[in-house]
């Protein structure tokens, strides 16, 4: 795992809550906003079952922590987008809490309803972005949700060890988080 | 009209359309020029391997672009040969998030 330079992380007093919100503007409309915000629920989640910190969805966009939305072509941040896949999202490091994701892509939900070969799974990505949002850089490390390659038609939502212990070097544990679960877990995935 | 039994084949390559050009690179070695090699060169800049501030990139597979193509590899936990191999360039095209691969500050990946 790596961090931004100067190790930049959310200081805030425990136990920390940060507030997000999806941008009521920059949107997908092929997607329903339910769902979206269904996975953004899940991708937080993950998150902070590993560290002590909790996310509320926020009711007013402008002022919440982390401020999400999808954009198009050069959307005023200096990082332009370049269309269908390329690059397919970015983040910024604490305490900015912007999130975007390019709106050119086919984002899913569910390869099962969505099939178009260059699909990318918004759950996948999102779960990487906050990441990001959280202090953590990109991992050298193939099966690690920090990995910065992702290709279509692919899920990868799980945190590995390598991304919970980024993030708990950060911000400690959840004392309810028990590693030992995760390297069971890890175990049988690589075939015991 | 399409004729009856006839089928079509619609292939979708997965890739970016300016960074599917990068295949033409594949197998350049150092010391070499290739048409374009720029372009590659801003690649690896964007993503944090070069300098940012050199904006007028050569073709030239030079030192600075082996290195480059080193760490990039490294980072990306590839077979590290500083060429630009099928799997170097499967790599840099694929799909990917935006944030840059090296703003460590000096923190190492661990290895388990």
């Amino acid at each position: 795992y790596a961090y931004f330079p100067g190790r930049p992380r959310w200081d805030r007093a425990e136990p920390a809550t940060l507030s997000y919100a999806l941008s009521p503007q920059y949107t997908v409309g092929y997607l329903s906003q339910e769902d979206v915000r269904a996975v953004f629920r899940r991708s937080f989640a993950r998150w902070s079952a590993v560290i002590p910190v909790s996310f509320v969805e926020a009711v007013e966009y402008r002022k919440a922590d982390i401020r999400i939305g999808f954009y198009r072509g050069d959307h005023g941040d200096g990082q332009p987008f370049d269309g269908v896949l390329g690059v397919l999202a970015h983040a910024f490091s604490p305490e900015d809490g912007r999130v975007h994701f390019d709106a050119a892509e086919t984002w899913a939900l569910d390869f099962k309803r969505e099939k178009a070969k260059v699909a990318i799974d918004l759950e996948s990505v999102a779960t990487h972005e906050i990441g990001h949002v959280l202090g953590l850089g990109h991992s050298s490390v193939r099966e690690a949700v920090m990995y910065p390659r992702v290709n279509p038609r692919t899920r990868k939502v799980d945190l590995r060890i390598d991304d919970v212990e980024g993030v708990q070097a950060l911000y400690g544990s959840n004392p309810n988080f028990r590693l030992s679960s995760l390297l069971e877990s890890e175990s049988e995935n690589n075939g015991g | 009209r399409t004729a009856p039994g006839t089928v079509t084949v619609v292939t979708v390559d997965a890739r970016n359309s300016t960074w599917r050009d990068f295949s033409r690179f594949q197998d350049a070695g150092k010391g070499t020029q290739v048409d374009g090699m720029s372009e590659l060169k801003r690649y690896f800049s964007r993503f944090g391997y070069l300098p940012a501030a050199v904006s007028d990139f050569t073709d030239v597979f030079d030192d600075d672009f082996e290195s480059a193509v080193v760490a990039f590899q490294t980072n990306l936990g590839l077979d590290v040969t500083g060429e630009l191999n099928a799997e170097t360039i499967s790599a840099v095209m694929s799909p990917r998030c935006g944030v840059g691969d090296t703003p460590v500050d000096g923190a190492q990946p661990l290895r388990r």
